[in-house]
């Protein structure tokens, strides 16, 4: 049996609507520790990864008596999660060997439970080893900052050029009608936590991405105040959001190399 | 020539 009761379906409903149009279906790896989800997208560019941990406040009760698989299509999944309230509680439900997933809403003041299910899927992926290294540089800056700047940037062309030394970080495009650059210096003055820019630099990097990608990743933007990019010369750039009481949603995506 | 990498070539099969 599997039951994991979340506190917020808004927290379900932002992770679903930020990774439903890039990745089509998702296994829910799901175990005593936690739910866990891996991903590429159809064009095996970029690579997203959930971690949901049990011990956090988030969910209220967890219970996960053997590690199991759901396979679910996303664009049904949010369709269901539509169905709930953003205050509502919902609990996930699955026997040990699942066909089907089981979505139950409960409204605050437990005046409307709803139950929906949904047929699961064989989905045949390979999951892929991602290993802990330290990059040469991680940049942390308010959520919707980076959104800002990947979205007035893809304006002008298809990739941009993220800069990182130890002044700030830039972020350059250049296309064929124009050009356009973004310095972001880093904040000591600033009240607030979640409103600073830091950079945390070993070595200076400077790498091209496509912007398509990292716009895409920004519908996440408010499942989290902060996001963290850790970039290493001609590795994949890791945009990771941190989710309150419940663990993070990070997406990998590989670089534009000069071939 | 710039060219778009794949998420496969940097990290292997598990």
């Amino acid at each position: 049996m599997f039951e994991a009761k979340m506190l917020q379906s808004s927290v379900l409903k932002k992770i679903i609507e930020s990774l439903k149009d890039l990745f089509a279906d998702a296994n829910f790896d799901c175990s005593s520790s936690g739910i866990t989800l891996q991903d590429m997208d159809s064009s095996h560019v970029a690579l997203c990864y959930l971690k949901l941990r049990s011990d956090e406040e988030g969910f209220e009760d967890y219970r996960c008596d053997r590690n199991i698989t759901l396979g679910v299509n996303l664009g049904l999944m949010s369709k269901i999660l539509k169905c709930a309230g953003n205050d509502d509680v919902v609990t996930l439900r699955a026997e040990d060997e699942p066909n089907i997933l089981t979505f139950i809403f409960d409204s605050k003041n437990s005046e409307r439970v709803s139950k929906y299910d949904i047929k699961l899927m064989e989905i045949d992926s390979e999951l892929l080893g991602i290993p802990d290294t330290d990059y040469s540089c991680v940049v942390k800056m308010p959520s919707h900052e980076f959104q800002r700047i990947c979205s007035n940037l893809s304006q002008l062309g298809d990739s941009v050029t993220i800069d990182c030394h130890k002044e700030g970080v830039d972020f350059k495009v250049a296309g064929e009608q124009g050009s356009g650059a973004i310095k972001l210096k880093q904040t000591t003055s600033v009240d607030k936590e979640e409103d600073q820019v830091t950079v945390q630099l070993n070595e200076p990097v400077t790498q091209s991405f496509a912007l398509k990608f990292l716009c895409a990743f920004t519908k996440a933007t408010s499942l989290s105040d902060t996001v963290n990019l850790s970039l290493t010369q001609d590795t994949p750039v890791v945009v990771e959001y941190p989710i309150a009481q419940h663990g993070y949603l990070r997406f990998y995506l590989a670089p534009k190399i000069e071939e | 020539m710039i060219g778009q990498q794949k998420i496969s070539s940097f990290f292997r099969v598990a």
